[in-house]
């Protein structure tokens, strides 16, 4: 057994999630945030036996898509902190961020 | 160290919750959402020594319980779209799906 | 690759995160709530590569200090209950509470 944590953006979280249950997958959602732009988006949990892995992995790569946003750019550590003026930042965000992990035992009741 | 993930339904979770701390357990709970249902659910993480996983999966299945709840069936992915009418199905809904997790390296400060 | 897990306040969420992020590690943010206190927390995942755990823990141990709070004495489970008067309790929290679990597949799009 292993379990899928994949964080995406809000905007793919319920096509990738409904996917994955027309698919036969059972997800657990969670509503987090990004630490870097302090937006909220998505992390899915997604317990699965080893064979079905990457087809977890192919379904959320089918329905995420990178996308450009802006940041404001991190307030320097250095003594410039008189002078500083936060300028905007443009970042990629990715699709999806994706961990494997192993799961050592695996119950339902 | 072993971490212990268990999703179960809202009702349960403060039961369970006090069990596990009476026991002596540390529990950190997460507000999550089924994915099918699309309904709140909770999960548990616990944190705890080899010895103590089976006790702590005891208390869970103890104070969990499986219910049938109510979700609409999903959108035919065939060509029937335009002769589609939702219609309600019942879902046996387990008490707890639990996750035992390896953990590597354990440190409190 | 691990994942790096991290139960700290939610006083010292920002200032971890912001000190991860200055060294230029990703970390997604989850609002938790403690099982025994039944106060908000913050749980951090850091995924990162496993030379890079340790200055993750570092990080969280050098922003992260632990305090004093009060708790409601939990109701005993014996036959006390009609004279059972709860009182308050002191208790140690500690500054942060960190698991470090292996990634098996990593991947992002
Ligand atoms: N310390 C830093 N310095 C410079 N730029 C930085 C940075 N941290 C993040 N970024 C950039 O900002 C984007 C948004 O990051 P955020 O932390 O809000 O939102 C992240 C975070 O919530 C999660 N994530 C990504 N990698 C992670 C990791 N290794 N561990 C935990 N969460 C991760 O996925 C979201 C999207 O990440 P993605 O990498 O595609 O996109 C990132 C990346 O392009
Ligand atoms: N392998 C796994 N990985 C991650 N999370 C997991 C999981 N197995 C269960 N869960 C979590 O536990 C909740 C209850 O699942 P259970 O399988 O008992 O009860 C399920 C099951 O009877 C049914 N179901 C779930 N996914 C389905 C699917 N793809 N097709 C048909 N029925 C599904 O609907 C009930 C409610 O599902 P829902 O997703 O709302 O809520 C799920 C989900 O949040
Ligand atoms: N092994 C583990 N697995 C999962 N999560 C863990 C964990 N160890 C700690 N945590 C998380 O970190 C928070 C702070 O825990 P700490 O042990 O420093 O500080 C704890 C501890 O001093 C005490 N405490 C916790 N559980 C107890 C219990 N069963 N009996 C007596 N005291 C308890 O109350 C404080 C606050 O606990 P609270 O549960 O509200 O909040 C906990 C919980 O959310």
């Amino acid at each position: 057994m292993k379990l899928v944590l994949a964080i995406v953006h809000d905007e793919d979280g319920n096509r990738v999630l409904g996917e994955l249950n027309k698919k036969g997958f059972s997800v657990t959602k969670l509503a987090t945030t990004g630490g870097f732009l302090r937006a909220g988006n998505t992390t899915l949990l997604v317990g699965t036996s080893k064979e079905h892995v990457q087809t977890v992995i192919d379904i959320i790569k089918a329905k995420c898509s990178s996308r450009k946003q802006i940041a404001t750019s991190p307030t320097p550590s250095t003594g410039a902190a008189g002078l500083y003026v936060p300028y905007p930042v443009e970042v990629e965000v990715g699709g999806a961020t994706i961990f494997v992990v192993d799961v050592e035992k695996f119950e339902k009741v």
